[in-house]
């Protein structure tokens, strides 16, 4: 089963 | 003082249609270099970053950086005031809590001011790395809009999945399962209509429909779409606004746990 990701997962506050 | 005066003053009507159903609320960044905005959705699950170089403008004084809040919904309303062909004017004040639309018809015989509050608004930039993708696909944005429209009578999720044969856009739902193949096409009469896939790696991956049908409302914007695919990273999708910039949107795919 597949569950949705977040952004924060791959890029973080610069 | 800000001061950026666009000629093409549809452009903006058409960058505030493809994002303001995203996004409610975001700050535009003025630099030197352009006017720019990254903002995530309410989900934190994709993010929109544009980018207006100041080249574009035909006129562009940004004294110094400034970060205005605005709610995109009420700035795509003040900007439906505009006519397609009207040149815009954007201006404010340093420390203003107002922005200032201006539309000039092209005889310039009409003048409009449309003055909209700013808003603060909290929100954390991120960083996005410069990435080498595995994939990348650059098809008619028109028949990016109308796969993922199709694909989503059948199925919330699309697989995007690149090989040398070609891009297959695939979904299932309760009714059945549908799959479309784009297979590279440069042999066309028109540029705009080419296809061309870009492959480092085989790559595939799962992303929810509804996103990217969101994405397809920048589809007025540009003629082709840049799709961008590596492996268990967002995918990215975007549309040139004309010469001058673009509109890119990162969409987190949906993941094994």
């Amino acid at each position: 089963l597949k569950s949705q990701a977040r952004i924060a997962r791959f890029f973080r506050a610069s | 003082m800000l001061e950026l005066r666009l000629v093409q003053g549809g452009l903006l009507k058409k960058v505030l249609e493809a994002i303001k159903d995203l996004v409610n609320d975001a700050n535009f960044d003025c630099s030197p270099a352009g006017f720019s905005l990254q903002a995530m959705d309410s989900s934190h699950v994709a993010l929109v970053a544009l980018l207006l170089r100041s080249e574009g403008f035909e006129h562009y004084r940004c004294d110094r950086n400034l970060s205005m809040g605005m709610n995109l919904n009420n700035m795509a309303k003040m900007l439906k005031c505009a006519g397609n062909d009207d040149i815009v004017t954007i201006k404010a004040d340093d420390g203003a809590d107002s922005v200032t639309f201006m539309f000039e018809s092209p005889t310039q015989d009409k003048i409009s001011d449309f003055e909209m509050k700013l808003m603060d608004i909290d929100s954390e930039h991120l960083g996005i790395p410069e990435a080498e993708f595995q994939a990348i696909v650059r098809m008619p944005s028109a028949e990016f809009a109308r796969i993922c429209k199709d694909l989503s009578t059948i199925g919330d999720t699309v697989v995007i999945s690149v090989t040398k044969e070609g891009v297959k856009f695939s979904t299932r739902g309760d009714i059945g399962t549908a799959s479309i193949v784009c297979r590279q096409n440069t042999t066309v009469d028109k540029p705009e209509e080419a296809t061309v896939i870009e492959m480092e790696e085989p790559v595939t991956l799962t992303f929810a429909l509804r996103y990217m049908n969101s994405f397809t409302k920048a589809t007025p914007l540009a003629s082709q779409v840049t799709i961008s695919l590596s492996s268990d990273l967002p995918g990215v999708v975007e549309y040139k606004v004309a010469e001058m910039g673009y509109i890119r949107f990162y969409l987190a795919p949906k993941l094994e746990e």
